[in-house]
């Protein structure tokens, strides 16, 4: 976040944000997490007013958090624990503190990233030095610890979201997932539903099991579901071989460098007994082989850190870790603990041919610190979760991208970078990857935009976040997904990028209300009792209504087209004009020619603010494509000034 | 194995609850008690379901689960940090 906010580009508009967003700080971001690091100086309450009158919640007691470390910024810190001691005894306080405090890190770098103050200064051992900052800097802070040791479990993570609702936020981040179950099983769906009713915007992490489809968690439509995307900065460290040949990697390693002389380099899987010894796991490495050695290790099984704890603690003086098939060039710095870089697999394989053909091979590490600027961003992260959507394929997610790799935000005091037992290092900031990450950014952007508009419907706000993302970079080439190095998909990066200046004033949103969900809920035969269980309410269907899930007012489109299905599939949409009078002509874009699009009406005029205007978009299979395939395209509205924009993604099954 | 207590989320029908009860906790607590004399509630919802966490066997789970106005009961789910 000393970087994310100029990346998005809320430094150049800092006049037009100040002016719309300045009821930023009656906006309350709930951070469901690990808790929180109160000494952070992302939570100096400097300069805020009194805590909003709106506000319901606490500032609970235990281990080591008191009362007085909530403030004018961190307004509340609740932890939920009975699910987890039920199931796995008692919590263990010498382990980790009964109470709100962050033992972990990761609940502090979310809260920080939504809406951590102003700190200047700020870095990871200098990496990514700057002012860090959330992206709703001015909104209050109110934080749910619903992850401990052994997980974050479902019945304490709906008790958090029951006390947020009470509590009164407006914002609910949640950086956790778990699997793909049915909306009325799944808790974050079923929690998040009842905040949607009361106007909370829930943003969830989208899932770090890219780049395989159909891998997406937090699929409910009533969620905002935020993939990750690569920012324009990085922390090159280069491994240079004796023969001469360099290959770019990265590392965040801060302490006393390699010797400027080549140092012998070890494959792992020759230092080894084990199958596995190529992973670099614990106890898998032969001190006599790799003392004072390089030893190049394998990406996979155990943490990136991990495998650097290993070589260090085998005598090693220096590690090349290495991607393979899964990764791919995917990049992902860590702050190891001995001198490491982590190199693509292309890089990695030329190294491991190297060491396999020479007798005496040799390398070294040369760190060369933080560069911005890097081009082409952002790209897709490997690891983001990818659609379709397993459990809608009617609707499209993720729903958007954000940065969401190499982030540096703040920490908790009680570990160090690695989360690792043995690393005793300290540090306020750290830099950490993952749909985590960008989840908090969506969040606190979201909050911006409930400042500016305070009468927006969650949908709403969601609506003017997708339909303003971008989908090509300046020179108009598309974002590419870095896991295949080709332009990524709607699959991919959902609506785009996140554009958070242009979702200020989007021109016409997409809106919902309970209603329209509970008609999705019928269009998905929903039986009473899984209704009832999820939107508590007697709900019945209509059994003269004909309910389509392609009718959900959603801002994209996910067609499928069965082999023996019908040719012509219709979703109706209803656009919300949100600024001046105007009238918007559509456009449309495809890359196949399987697929004919039409709308009707083609135009809409809008007089008034808040003004409805309803259309219909027929796609009509023109041609077959073969099972499994995928085609997308893309539906513009424009008034000459906005552009509000749906990606389309077509199936065949 | 089958006296092996694990957590559930239980879902209640509040429109469902007898006009006896004064408060939906005591239906709730009424409902835990008529499959077991020993569960305890973990929690009560009030905003995200109608319903209540509790420990219980596979069988009073199944038990619970045919009782009026029990909805469903649902197994907990471990969640992790993406």
């Amino acid at each position: 976040t000393t970087r994310t906010p100029a990346f998005l580009g809320l430094d150049k508009a800092n006049q037009l944000l100040i002016e719309s967003t300045a009821g930023a700080s009656d906006v309350i971001v709930g951070v469901l997490d690990t808790g929180v690091w109160p000494e952070s100086k992302s939570f100096d309450d400097t300069g805020f007013g009194p805590v909003p009158s709106s506000w319901n919640g606490t500032c609970e007691e235990g281990t080591n958090f008191t009362a007085s470390n909530c403030n004018r910024k961190l307004i509340g810190a609740r932890y939920f624990a009975k699910g987890y001691e039920t199931t796995l005894g008692p919590i263990d306080v010498t382990r980790e503190s009964k109470s709100p405090r962050d033992d972990d890190g990761h609940g502090t770098h979310t809260a920080t990233t939504a809406a951590g103050s102003v700190v200047e200064g700020a870095s990871l051992f200098g990496y990514a030095q700057g002012t860090a900052r959330g992206m709703a800097p001015r909104a209050r802070v109110a934080i749910y610890k619903v992850c401990w040791l052994g997980g974050c479990f479902s019945t304490d993570i709906l008790m958090a979201m029951d006390k947020a609702i009470d509590d009164n936020v407006n914002v609910l981040s949640m950086s956790l997932g778990g699997g793909m179950s049915d909306y009325y099983k799944d808790s974050v769906a079923i929690g998040a539903f009842a905040a949607m009713e009361k106007g909370i915007l829930v943003s969830c992490s989208a899932g770090n099991a890219g780049p395989s489809p159909y891998s997406l968690s937090n699929l409910a439509p009533w969620i905002t579901t935020v993939g990750a995307g690569t920012i324009d900065r990085d922390f090159p460290a280069y491994v240079t071989l004796g023969n001469g040949q360099n290959y770019s990697g990265v590392s965040l390693f801060r302490g006393n460098a390699l010797p400027g002389s080549l140092l012998p380099i070890i494959y792992a899987g020759n230092a080894s007994n084990a199958t596995n010894g190529n992973l670099c796991m614990m106890d898998t490495l032969i001190p006599e082989k790799v003392a004072g050695k390089i030893v190049l290790c394998d990406r996979g099984v155990s943490a990136r850190v991990q495998k650097g704890a290993v070589v260090k603690a085998a005598g090693g003086v220096g590690m090349v870790l290495t991607n393979t098939a899964a990764n791919g060039e995917e990049l992902v710095a860590d702050a190891h603990l001995l001198p490491a870089t982590t190199v693509g697999q292309k890089s990695g394989e030329a190294i491991r041919k190297y060491l396999f053909s020479d007798p005496n091979p040799t390398a070294t590490v040369v760190f060369e610190g933080t560069k911005v600027g890097i081009e082409p961003s952002p790209v897709v992260a490997a690891f983001s979760s990818r659609g379709p959507n397993s459990i809608t394929p009617e609707i499209l997610k993720p729903d958007i991208i954000a940065p969401g790799v190499n982030i540096l935000a703040g920490w908790s005091g009680e570990v160090g970078p690695t989360g690792l037992s043995i690393d005793g290092r300290r540090v306020t900031f750290n830099i950490i990857s993952g749909t985590s990450m960008s989840c908090p950014h969506v969040s606190g952007l979201a909050a911006l935009l409930k400042a500016a508009h305070p009468e927006w419907s969650p949908a709403a706000i969601r609506s003017a976040l997708m339909t303003t993302a971008y989908t090509s970079y300046k020179n108009g080439q598309s974002i590419r997904d870095v896991a295949t190095g080709k332009p990524s998909t709607p699959l991919d990066h959902g609506s785009g990028h996140v554009d958070p200046v242009s979702a200020l004033y989007p021109g016409l949103v997409y809106d919902l209300t309970v209603n329209d969900y509970l008609g999705f809920l019928c269009a998905l035969k929903y039986t009473g009792a899984q209704i009832s269980g999820l939107a508590r309410r007697k709900f019945t269907c209509d059994p003269s209504k004909k309910y389509s899930v392609g009718d959900l007012n959603y801002p994209s489109f996910a067609v499928n087209f069965q082999s023996s299905g019908p040719t012509v599939v219709k979703y109706s949409r209803t656009l919300t004009n949100v600024g001046s009078a105007g009238t918007y002509k559509v456009s449309i874009k495809t890359e196949t020619q399987a697929v004919k699009i039409s709308v009707e009406p083609e135009t809409l005029s809008f007089s008034q603010v808040n003004e409805k205007k309803g259309c219909t978009v027929t796609f009509t299979a023109v041609g077959s494509l073969p099972s499994d395939s995928n085609s997308f395209g893309r539906l513009e509205w424009s008034d000459g000034k906005h552009i509000v924009g749906s990606p389309i993604a077509f199936s065949w099954s | 194995e089958t006296n092996q207590r694990k957590t559930y989320i239980v879902h209640m029908a509040k429109s469902d609850m007898p006009a006896s009860f004064e408060h939906h906790s005591h239906w709730y607590d009424s409902s835990l008690r008529s499959v077991s004399d020993s569960a305890e509630m973990l929690y009560i919802y009030n905003n995200v379901i109608h319903g209540f966490s509790t420990s219980l066997t596979a069988e009073e789970a199944q038990s619970l689960e045919g009782q009026p106005g029990v909805l469903s009961v649902l197994p907990e789910v471990k969640y992790e940090l993406h």
